[in-house]
């Protein structure tokens, strides 16, 4: 299973991901 | 040749589409592994590849995998089919609430078990969390109204979310203008993929307001990284269910996309919410506007919708 998130942000926001990382509940995505 | 015509049973339809389907569909994926070998770029399914793929019956296949883990298994049976699972898809039981596999009555509720809630701990720094734990397929901008399911194989937003009731006041304006909320602003997505053996319930990644669940009943593919590069627009035909409302930057969304083994989906404080139904008609889809209801299942409601905080459960995904 999968879950998309779609969200508008301001156009600094940057995420602090890698592709194919493993992740889990609660960690940060990203920031402003 | 009587007694040998005598002899031959009658060829039964369905076995026969199932043979030549599986074979036809094994054969494409050694052929693309093949690809992948020698770095050649992986091919997208034809139009034909994926009907024929849809033709499956995968939403049959998922509730009876449903109805044939939701067996209640003798106490004796539970260590050593539990472990297996465990062993197969590496689980870490030392996160589970409750670590006894006899608790356990069988694999639905094993599959839906909760975690310690020490285990999990919010970044405190983010202003957006990750909603579950698995595999990050794919981030970043949305350009134009597609969006990437991964690197290269994209599908069209408005497809994805359906026909918002927002208009346009200038018709040039494209599906993403009108989601966004500022000039200021833009549209980001991140695609998280569970595996088997991950935690299969998700949380609210920050503080928003839901106003309106669609519900699209769909496909249920394998939604496996593998297939999320050969299937096109995977994500717009499989079941699924989004949550669209607001955050303190404007437009939020969070869609549960549905899978062959993992065909059901919860939404707690949605009990109206009804997934893997037997019968349904395509392409259609269907909305609760929480804006207008007056009462939502364990939820107060902030004027105009369901208030959600960063890092509560808000649902999850069932076997079947």
């Amino acid at each position: 299973s999968t879950i998309v998130l779609l969200f508008e942000a301001p156009k600094d926001f940057s995420f602090s991901l890698q592709p194919g990382q493993r992740i889990r509940v609660g960690e940060g995505l990203g920031s402003l | 040749l009587n007694t040998g015509r005598g002899l031959l049973p009658r060829p039964r339809p369905l076995p026969l589409l199932l043979l030549t389907g599986g074979g036809y569909l094994g054969y494409q994926h050694y052929r693309r592994r093949g690809q992948q070998e020698d770095d050649a770029p992986s091919s997208v399914a034809t139009p034909t590849q994926v009907a024929l793929y849809r033709s499956f019956p995968t939403r049959l296949l998922s509730r009876a995998w449903g109805r044939l883990n939701g067996v209640e298994l003798p106490t004796w049976l539970r260590k050593p089919v539990y472990s297996l699972y465990i062993w197969t898809f590496g689980v870490n039981m030392q996160e589970a609430a409750v670590e006894d596999l006899h608790h356990y009555r069988n694999l639905g509720e094993f599959f839906r078990r909760r975690l310690k809630p020490a285990v999990r701990p919010l970044c405190a720094s983010s202003c957006l969390v990750s909603p579950a734990d698995g595999r990050i397929l794919h981030f970043g901008r949305v350009k134009n109204s597609e969006v990437e399911q991964v690197k290269g194989v994209t599908y069209s937003l408005e497809n994805f979310l359906g026909p918002q009731k927002k208009q346009a006041h200038d018709p040039s304006s494209s599906f993403r203008d009108l989601l966004l909320s500022s000039p200021d602003s833009d549209l980001f997505h991140v695609v998280v993929y569970l595996a088997p053996g991950d935690y299969h319930c998700f949380h609210s990644p920050t503080d928003w307001r839901v106003e309106l669940r669609r519900h699209f009943p769909g496909s249920l593919m394998s939604v496996n990284p593998g297939v999320a590069r050969w299937v096109k627009e995977l994500f717009c035909l499989n079941e699924r269910v989004a949550l669209t409302g607001q955050w303190q930057h404007g437009f939020f969304s969070l869609t549960a996309v549905g899978a062959t083994n993992v065909g059901s989906i919860r939404v707690y404080f949605d009990q109206e919410l009804q997934t893997n139904t037997p019968r349904y008609s395509k392409g259609s889809f269907h909305d609760r506007n929480y804006a207008s209801v007056h009462q939502v299942a364990l939820h107060t409601l902030a004027e105009g919708g369901v208030t959600l905080q960063r890092g509560e459960v808000l649902g999850e995904f069932n076997l079947g």
